[in-house]
């Protein structure tokens, strides 16, 4: 079979590419990398999620993608963090560090369902594909599904809207399977969903203009975050709490991490500079993919040196 | 695969909280089968619409007869999508 090392980072790739590549990467480091399936989508394609481990009972640091199936720059992204991640460890100092403490935990292809359709089908579907009964239109806005703030303004409850929220909180088997998974874990301490396009990062909350506890110290992290991220390319990130920086969002994943009490939570919302949308062209997918583990890596190393 | 042949993507720039409302009044009618890909949030954030072919013209109207600044991000969606599938062909090509 093909090894991580032919793959090619600068391509956009299938569901079925994608978890060759994860068993590949996986059995290419046995000792570091492991495969966690939590659950299955509504039309039973595997949630997989990759660990690097280096030792048992560690706090995690948690990273999603794809939750919106169109958003193909942030699948392919994590794709090219997983392999950065075995090709640094041992020789990044930093790396090794956050490896000889916690673990990483990616999950690239949160909403397999709606990435294999827009593969097959129609290349803009963000939402599930499970069906909504009462109407013809399918599927539910895996980011409004959540149990935080649920059915608040900032989500619809029409099932043919982008935004829909689903029949109930958690009512989409790939957004339970993340809920099940954070709660039996226990110990996630760092969650980052992310999403494209517009170049911000943000942190709770969406659904309510209270401000979280935190809300200073993941302001100066963010700051700090962008910062780092720009210096590469010079792609300018604005940042900020959800609501305020972008728009009243309710259900939203990372407002429920947070209040599961997980301090750490933001969200990302990656390039396009401005042309091409959610069709950005692969040749961007790696260097947004180094720019963003630039912010990556703040926002882990704070939450490795501010264990709770 | 759906077809995008002909669909722009509108970049529109909301000057003042009524065009903010009036580019957000469009999300209802459903009939225009809009996509936003970024939604209408506060004044000088760009807001950018999908636009079937069909309805280009009425919205265009739309946004012209209100003043309100816009510019063709993308001209053809599907020109894009098709460069995307080609350049995925040749991956495959080149992998196998």
């Amino acid at each position: 079979g093909r090894s991580t090392n032919s793959f090619n980072y600068a391509a956009y790739h299938t569901f079925d590419e994608i978890n060759a590549f994860i068993d590949n990467l996986v059995s290419e480091n046995p000792n570091l990398v492991s495969k966690i399936q939590i659950g299955s989508s509504y039309e039973g394609r595997p949630l997989n999620v990759l660990k690097f481990s280096t030792g048992p009972n560690r706090p995690a640091f948690w990273i999603d993608t794809g939750i919106h199936s169109r958003e193909w720059v942030t699948q392919a992204s994590a794709v090219w963090f997983a392999k950065k991640i075995v090709t640094d460890f041992g020789k990044d100092p930093s790396l090794t560090n956050t490896l000889n403490q916690m673990d990483i935990l990616i999950e690239i292809v949160t909403n397999p369902d709606g990435f294999v359709y827009t593969h097959k089908s129609d290349r803009m579907w963000r939402k599930t594909r499970s069906p909504n009964s009462g109407s013809l239109c399918v599927g539910t806005d895996p980011n409004r599904n959540w149990d935080a703030g649920f059915g608040g303004p900032g989500s619809s409850s029409n099932p043919c809207t982008e935004t829909y929220r689903g029949r109930a909180a958690h009512s989409e088997p790939e957004v339970k399977a993340i809920v099940d998974f954070v709660k039996s874990h226990g110990n996630i301490k760092g969650f980052v969903s992310i999403h494209s396009y517009s170049q911000m990062l943000l942190f709770p909350y969406g659904y309510t203009n209270t401000r979280v506890p935190d809300h200073d110290e993941l302001n100066a992290v963010s700051k700090k975050a962008i910062t780092a991220l720009a210096s590469l390319y010079g792609t300018a990130y604005t940042y900020g709490s959800i609501i305020s920086t972008i728009y009243q969002a309710s259900g939203g994943t990372i407002d429920w991490t947070y209040n599961q009490g997980i301090k750490h939570s933001y969200s990302f919302e990656l390039r396009d500079t401005g042309r091409y949308g959610f069709a950005l062209p692969a040749n961007q997918i790696i260097p947004t993919a180094e720019e963003t583990w630039l912010a990556l890596t703040i926002l882990i190393e704070h939450t490795r040196d501010n264990l709770y | 695969l759906e077809n995008f042949s002909g669909q722009q993507v509108l970049r529109i720039f909301p000057t003042d909280e009524a065009q903010v409302n009036l580019v957000r009044a469009l999300e209802d009618e459903e009939y225009l089968q809009l996509d936003f890909w970024t939604s209408p949030s506060r004044v000088l954030l760009p807001i950018d619409i999908r636009v079937p072919l069909h309805h280009l013209q009425s919205v265009k109207v739309y946004l012209e007869s209100n003043s309100i600044q816009y510019s063709i991000m993308i001209h053809d969606v599907q020109n894009l999508l098709d460069e995307e599938q080609r350049d995925m062909r040749r991956n495959r090509a080149s992998e196998d």
